[in-house]
């Protein structure tokens, strides 16, 4: 199965 | 004090139609250089960075740094009672609670302006350090639009296969599968027809083509784009403005 990955995962929050 | 003039509102109003089904309140940060845009659609995949530079405006003028806080629905609503050949100004005050949209006929002396309130938006700001992409793709802004208008009428993924010498598209769903295949062709002539690959490492990534629908609405700005792909990484979908870009960031889809 494929999963919708998020951006939070890869760019740090400000 | 914010003024800033384009020549036509034409160009804001595709602008904001290129983005505003992807985000719907947003943050202009105004600046002495330009417009900023920064934002991340409600499902937190895909984000939209915008940056119209000052060239961009016949005028433009601003002091300090100055945030406008923008429900782009209400924001379409207004630049569509503008004539897309009408100039288009926005003006606003330091602290403003609303921006004034003013259209100009200069031919027929006819001048509208609109009042439009602001709203405080709170956001987080992600921090995009310089990627380090594995290949990168230029090519026509429409051939993009095509392939992921075409090929979601089989699957919500998009597969991106990048090699030496050809991007391939993939879609596998319920009712069958399909493919294109482009290859690096360069079209002197005319430039913004050329298909040039970049490659460090051949790539292969998924997308939700719900989210590629978004990104090509960019391509009514720019006859060529450019697609930056690493993998496990946020794609990056680039359209250029004579003086800034709209870019598209997008998170790719993972096996588990």
């Amino acid at each position: 199965t494929t999963s919708q990955g998020r951006l939070d995962g890869f760019f740090k929050v400000r | 004090m914010l003024e800033a003039k384009f020549e036509q509102a034409a160009f804001f109003k595709k602008i904001i139609d290129a983005f505003k089904d992807t985000v719907h309140l947003c943050n202009f940060n105004c600046s002495p250089s330009g417009i900023t845009v920064q934002a991340v659609d409600d499902s937190r995949v895909l984000l939209v960075s915008l940056l119209i530079g000052e060239d961009s405006f016949t005028s433009y003028r601003c002091d300090h740094n100055i945030t406008l806080g923008v429900d782009l629905t209400a924001l379409a609503k207004v630049l569509k009672c503008g004539n897309n050949d009408d100039t288009l100004s926005l003006v606003a005050e330091d602290t403003p609670e609303s921006v004034l949209i003013v259209f100009e006929d200069t031919q027929k002396d006819r001048i509208s302006e609109y009042s439009l309130k602001l709203i405080d938006i709170e956001s987080d700001f992600l921090d995009i350090d310089d990627i380090e992409y594995d290949s990168v793709v230029n090519l026509p802004s429409s051939d993009f639009q095509k392939v992921a208008r075409d090929l979601s009428q089989l699957s919500d993924s998009l597969a991106i296969v990048v090699t030496k010498d050809t991007i391939k598209f993939e879609a596998n769903g319920d009712i069958g599968t399909g493919s294109v295949i482009l290859k690096p062709f360069t079209d002197l002539e005319n430039p913004q027809n050329t298909v040039k690959v970049e490659l460090n490492k051949p790539v292969l990534l998924s997308f939700g083509l719900k989210y590629l629908l978004d990104v090509v609405k960019g391509s009514s700005l720019a006859p060529a784009m450019s697609v930056k792909l690493s993998e496990k990484t946020p794609a990056l979908f680039e359209y250029k403005l004579p003086s800034g870009y709209l870019r598209f960031y997008l998170a790719p889809k993972f096996e588990e």
